[in-house]
Order: C-alpha cells, then sequence, then structure tokens
C-alpha cells in the first residue's frame, strides 16, 4: 500500500464497517456481495486482454465471450445468488459495467415489458424462454427520425380481420429502428412499439413481439433488415442496431394486450390509463437514477485517491511537495462532488423504492400516483445523469494529464455514462414534463 | 391545486404560503437551507406558472404558452429536483440510525452538498429575493471552511462504496495506491510497444530521413 494513501485511512474518523454495510445494502446484502467479487475474480475463465488495447470487432467478441460464458455458468452459482438483483451484481463484475449483450436489454427492457404487459397466455409463452435464454429480445422504440416524443413514431401495425395478423411496416426511411442495443446481430427477438391502426382508426402506440431472427441459422426473417448502426462514442462492445420492417406479418396475438386489447373482429378495448405502455420506461429512469449515483461516486473513487498519492509543485521553496489532496482548489472540485455521490446515493434508493411502491399499487389498479412517479423518475433522471456527467469530467480534469489516459478510467466512464443524458428521454424534453406537472399544480 | 390536495407529496410544497424571510439566515441548519431550497422552486414554479398564464392572457393557446415559457420551466424543474435530492438527503440522514460519529461526517457532507449548491446557484437564491450578497459570500466562505473538515476521511468515504479495482479499471483510483509503476506496466501493452522500431520506421520515417 502506498504509504500516503494508508496514512489518509488512518485519520478518518468513523466507523468504516458501519459505513460500508449501509453503502451496501446491510450485513448480509454486503457479504453475499464480497462472496460474489470473490468468485468472479477467482474465476480464470473471465480473464482477459485490457479492453484499452482492442479493436472493436475484438472487444465486441470479447465480451460475448464472457456474456455467454455467464450465461452457461448461472445454474452453477447456487443459493449465493438467489433473485436478479444478485444475478445483475454477478454480471456486473463479469463485464466491468460493460454491456452484457445477453443481458442487458433483455432483462433491463425485453422481459420487464412482458412481465408489466404480456397477458398470462402471452407470458407463459415467451416470458420462461426468454428467463432461460432459448430466445434472446430487445426493445425497439427509438426511430432514426424519432426518438422522446413517441407520439411521433412512424412503425405502424395494421390490422387485418380476414387473417387476424397485424401488419408491421416502416413507411419511411427515418421510421427505421435505431439504437436499441444487441438489435443489430444479437437477438432473435425484439418487442416492437408500432402506432396501432384497427378499422382505419389510429390507437397509439403499442406493443408487439417481433420474431427477427431465424432461430435455426440465425439469418433476419422475410420482410426484416437489420444491422449494427456503427461505432460510438462508448459502448463498442454492444451492437446497437437498425430494424427496417417491411410489411412483416405476426399474429394477434403477438400484440401485448395486458392493459388494451384487439379483439378478433378488429374492435379496440382501450387500457384504463393511456401511460401504462411506457411502464417499462418509468422503470428504466428509475434505474438511471441508481446509475447515476454510482458512476458519480466511481468517478470520485478514483479521482479522490489519485489525489492522496500525487504529489504537485511546492507550496514554499524548499519544502516537499504537498499531496494534490491538500490544495483547496483540489478540495473544492471533489468533495462537493463527494458530497453529491452521497445526496444521489440516497436519492437513488428513494426512487427505486417510489418505483416499487407504486408498481405494485398498479398491479392492484390503483393508478394515483402514476403520474407523480412519472414525474419524479423523469426529473431525477435528468437532474442526476446531467450532474454526473459533467462530474465525472470535472474528476477527469483533477487528475491532471494523466486523466486523459485511458488508464485513468475516466474517460471510459464518461464515455459509457453519457449516454444516460439523451436514452430514455432527453434530459430536457423530461425537465420540461416534470415542469408541466409542477405548472399544473 | 388538484394534485396536492390529492396527496402527490413531491409536489404538496408548492401549495403552502412563503414563510416570511428572516433577516439573518442561519446556514448551520440544515433545515433552514432546505427551506431555502424549498422557497427557490416554489418562487421559480411559481414564476414559470405566472408567465404561462400571462401569455394565455394575451391570447396564445396553453400549447404555445408553455412552449413559450419552456426556458424558464426548465429552471423550475431543476430547481425542484434539487430541493427533492438535498431535503432527502437530510431526511435520510435524520431518520437512520447511525452512531455520533458516521452521522456527523455525515451530516457535514450533506451541508456542502446543500451549500455548494446555494453557493453555484446563488443567482437564483437571490432573484427570488432570499438570500443577499453578503448571505451569498458567507455561504462561498463556508463551503471553503467545510473542505477541511471532510478532508481526513474522503479517501475512507470512497473506500466505503467497496468497488473493487477490476470494477473501476482505474490505474489512477487503484485501491493500494501503486498507481506509477502500473502506468508504466499499463502503457507496455500499447500495440506500438511490441518492436523497438516500428514498421512506420522503413515505409515513412527512413525514406524522409535520407531523402
Amino acid at each position: 500500500i502506498n504509504p500516503d494513501i494508508q496514512k489518509e485511512r488512518d485519520t478518518r474518523t468513523f466507523d468504516y464497517e458501519e459505513l460500508a454495510m449501509l453503502l451496501n445494502g446491510g450485513k448480509e446484502e454486503r457479504e453475499k456481495r464480497k462472496k460474489i467479487v470473490s468468485i468472479v475474480e477467482s474465476d480464470r475463465d473471465y480473464d482477459g486482454p485490457d479492453p484499452s488495447f482492442m479493436s472493436r470487432m475484438d472487444r465486441f467478441e470479447e465480451w460475448m465471450r464472457k456474456s455467454s460464458l455467464l450465461v452457461k455458468k448461472k445454474e452453477k452459482l447456487g443459493e449465493l445468488v438467489q433473485d436478479h438483483k444478485d444475478f445483475m451484481f454477478y454480471n456486473l463484475n463479469v463485464t466491468k459495467k460493460r454491456p452484457n449483450v445477453f443481458f442487458d436489454l433483455h432483462y433491463g427492457m425485453f422481459v420487464p415489458t412482458l412481465m408489466g404487459q404480456a397477458t398470462d397466455e402471452q407470458r407463459a409463452k415467451w416470458l420462461i424462454p426468454a428467463i432461460n435464454h432459448e430466445i434472446l429480445g430487445t426493445y425497439a422504440q427509438t426511430e432514426m427520425g424519432h426518438g422522446t416524443f413517441l407520439r411521433g413514431l412512424e412503425t405502424t401495425a395494421h390490422y387485418d380481420p380476414e387473417t387476424e395478423e397485424f401488419e408491421i411496416h416502416s413507411p419511411t426511411i427515418s421510421s427505421i429502428k435505431w439504437w436499441p442495443g444487441t438489435l443489430g446481430k444479437t437477438c432473435n427477438h425484439a418487442i416492437v412499439m408500432a402506432q396501432l391502426y384497427t378499422r382505419g382508426v389510429c390507437h397509439g402506440i403499442h406493443a408487439f413481439m417481433v420474431q427477427i431472427r431465424n432461430m435455426e441459422d440465425h439469418t433476419s426473417m422475410p420482410g426484416i433488415t437489420l444491422g449494427d448502426i456503427g461505432p460510438k462514442f462508448g459502448y463498442n462492445e454492444n451492437d446497437n442496431g437498425f430494424l427496417k420492417l417491411d410489411h412483416v406479418r405476426v399474429p394477434r396475438d403477438n400484440m401485448l394486450m395486458k392493459h388494451s386489447q384487439v379483439l378478433e373482429d378488429g374492435t379496440y378495448v382501450a387500457a384504463p390509463r393511456k401511460n401504462l405502455t411506457y411502464g417499462t420506461m418509468t422503470m428504466v429512469r428509475s434505474f438511471i437514477v441508481r446509475d447515476a449515483a454510482y458512476a458519480l461516486a466511481r468517478a470520485c473513487t478514483i479521482a479522490i485517491r489519485y489525489s492522496a498519492v500525487r504529489r504537485q509543485s511546492e507550496l514554499r521553496p524548499g519544502e516537499p511537495e504537498p499531496q494534490i489532496l491538500s490544495y483547496p482548489t483540489q478540495q473544492h472540485k471533489l468533495f462537493p462532488l463527494l458530497a453529491t455521490s452521497y445526496a444521489f446515493f440516497f436519492a437513488q434508493l428513494h426512487m427505486v423504492e417510489m418505483y416499487g411502491s407504486v408498481n405494485e399499487a398498479v398491479g392492484k389498479g390503483d393508478y394515483s400516483n402514476m403520474q407523480e412517479l412519472h414525474s419524479v423518475s423523469s426529473g431525477l433522471k435528468a437532474f442526476t445523469t446531467w450532474t454526473t456527467n459533467s462530474g465525472i469530467e470535472v474528476c477527469r480534469m483533477s487528475c491532471g494529464g494523466h486523466g486523459y489516459s485511458l488508464a485513468s478510467g475516466l474517460p471510459e466512464l464518461y464515455t459509457y455514462f453519457t449516454p444516460n443524458c439523451t436514452y430514455e428521454g432527453e434530459n430536457t424534453v423530461l425537465m420540461l414534463q416534470n415542469a408541466r406537472y409542477l405548472i399544473k399544480c | 391545486a388538484r394534485e396536492g390536495s390529492n396527496g402527490a407529496k413531491s409536489v404538496a410544497y408548492i401549495h403552502q404560503d412563503a414563510p416570511q424571510m428572516r433577516q439573518y439566515v442561519d446556514f448551520n441548519d440544515l433545515d433552514t437551507i432546505c427551506k431555502l431550497y424549498e422557497q427557490r422552486a416554489r418562487g421559480l414554479v411559481k414564476f414559470a406558472a405566472n408567465k404561462v398564464e400571462e401569455e394565455v392572457r394575451n391570447g396564445e393557446d396553453l400549447v404555445g404558452a408553455l412552449n413559450k415559457v419552456s426556458v424558464h420551466s426548465v429552471r423550475a424543474a431543476n430547481a425542484h429536483c434539487h430541493y427533492f435530492v438535498v431535503k432527502n438527503f437530510v431526511d435520510e440522514i435524520k431518520t437512520l440510525e447511525l452512531s455520533p460519529g458516521l452521522r456527523s461526517v455525515l451530516m457535514d457532507l450533506a451541508r456542502l452538498y446543500a451549500l455548494d449548491g446555494l453557493s453555484k446557484n446563488s443567482g437564483e437564491f437571490m432573484e427570488e429575493g432570499l438570500l443577499s450578497g453578503k448571505d451569498v459570500k458567507q455561504c462561498h466562505q463556508l463551503v471553503v471552511e467545510l473542505l477541511p473538515k471532510i478532508r481526513p476521511n474522503a479517501v475512507s468515504l470512497v473506500d466505503s462504496y467497496e468497488f473493487s479495482d477490476k470494477i473501476l479499471m482505474s490505474v489512477l483510483g487503484r485501491y493500494d495506491g501503486n498507481v506509477y509503476p502500473n502506468l508504466l506496466e499499463w502503457a507496455m501493452k500499447s500495440e506500438l510497444n511490441k518492436t523497438d522500431v516500428i514498421p512506420a520506421y522503413e515505409k515513412h520515417i527512413r525514406p524522409l530521413l535520407k531523402r
């Protein structure tokens, strides 16, 4: 241990164990996390080259190797990994916060959408195969020409009562689905959000299950064009993709019908609440608040530890170079961000808890708090991601020239975090949604 | 008003009357600071709402009015979220069962977060008549005075998150602090370091030098 950093640890004035338990979910949860970390770190199968020195294709293949290995090892984890939360922690330790092509969108959006919007029959058909990874799914909402404004989506789903099928179609270039993670080359199913038409009337966007690749040879299904959208600012291990649908026909049961239905004859039965269709997005926004808290905490960890080790200049001629952490200007850059990471830690606890209780109430038919949840999750998602995004950059700048090197881990943390400001709702638009609710009040 | 009376907790404060401003702001009292955030948010929300009403009175339809006021609306929403985060932070620390030592450290962090927010958004607090120029100067000074209180715990506060080195993937943020030897080792992995003389020497450097 570097003596300067050890000296820092020796000066603390609080009980480390008490705080570590608080931040890691209590004694049992923390013990479990430590065991999971130990299992992953002692498993040599998960070792691999440093991604900083790899090409995009090599990175993509390496993370796919790790992701598929993780699926295969899933059953052997035993009692240690009991629920989804444990499993996602295991996943995090394997992928190191980089995309897991078999989990992130699959478990983050595909499965929750099925859980929230599919009927019991539809769940029986797709949910179990999805959990067993017999099908690989993603969530295709955003289009090349349309993002946060969902009512502007152009993809159509016309119901044909003669054949009891929907015809799903991308009518323009701008309507091509664009961005969904793992859509390009990995997944064989997608939940496609499209404008529903029955009897010539548009009923707004609804979710449809579409098989996009052949289950035998993985080729694109007829009428479907798929591909990768190309290199990005970050997330280059992921095949964020595009999808063009050319009059693709799916059976009537492929519309997720828990909340609103289309009957055989084309009669439309509306959901009790229109915004139930956006439930997955509200969930994801709630979890983005958590990601913002942890990303800022990671950036602060790097910058503060380094600032304890780095010595620079001399305060007075002839004196030894002080640790940069001792300079008030360095403290003024980093300590408010450290405090912010704690404020966000508690905000994310509140947000995730609020999502859980409102979601439970919605399951029982109580929609009274949905609008507030939508407003809070939109506002906090925007507020925390903006702050974290600029905060990571301040942390990088606080590490001098070495912050510019990929060795610092900060450029990659920044590029991986940045999309949070634009996906699942562009931040300014989300702030306006929050403001509309406030003004209405 | 309807939403407030229906029990939407996060916006209930908007309906309350603004308390009389005090001549002296006690920045040591976190409840007082929370009240300042609350009043800033309420003020900015009401400002935006009044602007919408004004636009409507001047003949704009509601959609047009909301669009014209959208810059103010974003400020209002930002202030509301900021208030939510500050208040939630303070409330959590008060509610949690903590040892006095840890509570004191977390309280200092909460004060730093709240005061830094006042300091960085001082214009909005002054605009609402909540802080004077003198208050803002005091606030800047209090932030500076809090820094050495955080200093002895800074490394342990980040350690407590318990991110493993493999998750951080940072030579600079290593737990053991052995940054420099590992920076050298990391750099040696560069493709350019595979050979002493790079192939580009024969192709480009040598012809240039020997021309």
